[in-house]
């Protein structure tokens, strides 16, 4: 039996609609541990990974480690039925197949929804993903990420991010034009949510498809901080921290020939 | 000129 309860429906969701555009089907891994989830596109060129600690749940039972293989179009269409601050209670037999959603209005305790979700059999390749040291870590407000990021697709299909000891620098080039951002490191004493934090041992720049990039920025909903984590010639790694855990992305980028 | 590298270069299937 698994039974994990989230007092806010809008967690599960926001996480849900971050990975939306790239990822058609993905196993949702549950484990006395928490809840995570792993998948990579068909392009083999972005990975989300996903992790909710039990102690991201008001309630959590995992008797047996059980994974839950969604779509996640049908598993948005019943996540898009609840309020978001309604009570969500998620649950599956050990070897059931399907997978039951419960909403709870916490405005109005006489209204109780109840969906069940058919569970598909994925056949999910799982990555080993080697320990990295980044040589440049920039950390910075999701929504000026998320900003600059929409700002610059609109110029081109590729954006390079250049960390310097003193900046960070996006630049899009395209048909139309070129346009860049750049961001010095700053630290706002007292609003430190606001502060642009840059560590470079060794200054990076990488290209991506702005495309992918687009799809990381759509989980800024669900932190106010993001942290890019560089290293010259491989996948950056993107991460939003969660209460009780973390959201994040590997993007590989593009290599100079 | 680049060209878009993949995940399968830098990590391995399980």
């Amino acid at each position: 039996m698994f039974e994990a309860k989230l007092n806010e429906a809008s967690v599960f969701k926001k996480i849900v609609e971050s990975v939306k555009d790239g990822f058609k089907n993905c196993n949702f891994d549950c484990s006395e541990e928490g809840i995570s989830m792993e998948s990579m596109d068909d392009a083999h060129i972005a990975l989300v990974s996903m992790k909710l600690g039990v102690e991201a749940f008001s309630s959590y039972r995992c008797d047996r480690s059980i994974s839950l293989g969604l779509n996640i179009e049908s598993l948005l269409k019943v996540l898009r039925t609840a309020n978001n601050n309604d009570v969500l209670t998620m649950r599956a037999e050990d070897d059931g197949d399907l997978l039951t959603l419960v909403f709870e209005d916490s405005s109005n305790p006489d209204r109780i929804s109840e969906y069940n979700l058919k569970l598909l059999n994925i056949d999910q390749e799982h990555m080993s993903i080697p320990e990295q040291e980044y040589t440049a870590t920039v950390t910075l407000p999701s929504s000026e990420y998320q900003r600059i990021i929409r700002d610059l697709t609109q110029l081109g299909d590729s954006i390079t991010i250049d960390a310097a000891k003193d900046g960070v620098r996006f630049t899009a080039e395209g048909d139309i034009g070129s346009g860049s951002v750049s961001l010095k490191a700053n630290t706002n004493v007292g609003e430190d949510e606001k502060s642009i934090d840059i560590a470079v041992e060794e200054p990076v720049a990488l290209g991506f498809n702005s495309k992918y990039l687009t799809q990381t920025c759509k989980a800024a909903p669900l932190a106010p901080r993001v942290s890019l984590n560089m290293c010259k010639r491989i996948p950056i790694f993107i991460s939003y921290k969660l209460q009780a855990g973390h959201f994040s992305f590997f993007l590989a980028p593009q290599i100079s020939e | 000129k680049s060209a878009q590298s993949s995940l399968l270069n830098f990590f391995s299937k399980t």
